[in-house]
């Protein structure tokens, strides 16, 4: 099973 | 002041009913140019959710001073609930609201609902979203794409999208075994949103949980075609086209670095 990622690691909070 | 006036309760009903399981707390942002936009993160910070009702989504629109209403979603789908899907539904707010006015209109009788919900204030980040380069982009019947997260939901807790030149390749492998739908791209003429649309720069293989697409497909209601944004090791963007304006989901892929 591949990990599932976060949308922070691609999206940067501003 | 804020007046914003649907012609039909139902649009505001679908948004909420596609939005509310994933984020319970968000803030409705509101200015004249516009109109409403939202942006919310569910809580395992897997999906983002975008949302633009733009002026032309409501029969009125007025916004005197940008405003931020903080909602309860579960709170505001209960009092959505009351109102009958073809009343006209009308958001008011005062400036510096600590509640939000909700009316419903009967079109054919003189009955009017009125209803207060309390804001709320909420801590939300804001994030960053690029507009990206995508690898393939995918327009396809919503209700084709709802039922096959929902069927290969069952079989497995991951989603596979494969995109090439000729076809897209949803494939899903669990205990039981393993299964597979290809669509070719297609246009009908008759009925243009029953049309398969692939445009392709780089064929793309990625994954995705089923539990998040299962909630994404909620907005099928909205929206008779779905456009998927993909790219490679990046997270992929599902697009239900509002009346004017859109409803986005951005969801991360799994994968290995």
């Amino acid at each position: 099973n591949k990990p599932q990622l976060t949308i922070e690691e691609f999206f940067p909070v501003e | 002041m804020l007046e914003g006036k649907f012609d039909q309760a139902s649009l505001l009903k679908k948004i909420i009913d596609s939005i509310r399981d994933s984020v319970k707390l968000c803030n409705f942002n509101c200015s004249q140019n516009d109109g409403i936009t939202v942006q919310a993160i569910d809580d395992s910070r897997v999906l983002l959710i975008a949302l633009k009702m733009d002026p032309g989504c409501f029969q009125e629109f007025r916004c005197d001073r940008d405003m931020v209403l903080g909602l309860d979603l579960e709170s505001l789908g209960k009092i959505l609930k009351q109102g009958n899907n073809e009343d006209y539904l009308t958001l008011i707010a005062e400036d510096n609201p600590d509640s939000l006015l909700i009316v419903f209109e009967d079109k054919k009788k003189d009955r009017i609902s009125e209803f207060s919900l309390k804001l709320m204030d909420i801590d939300s980040d804001v994030l960053t979203i690029d507009d990206m380069d995508n690898d393939c982009s995918i327009t396809m019947p919503s209700a084709d794409f709802s039922k096959i997260a929902r069927d290969f939901k069952t079989m497995s807790e991951s989603l596979q999208i494969i995109v090439t030149k000729e076809s897209v390749k949803f494939k899903a492998e669990g205990q039981i075994g393993s299964g597979s739908v290809i669509f070719k791209p297609h246009t009908d003429l008759d009925n243009p949103d029953e049309s398969i649309k692939i445009d392709m720069n780089q064929p793309v293989n990625l994954t995705f949980g089923a539990k998040y697409l299962n909630d994404i497909v909620k907005a099928s209601t909205l929206s008779s075609t779905i456009t998927i944004k993909l790219t490679d090791k990046a997270p992929a963007l599902f697009e239900f086209k509002l009346p004017s304006g859109y409803l986005r989901y951005y969801l991360a892929p799994k994968f290995e670095d």
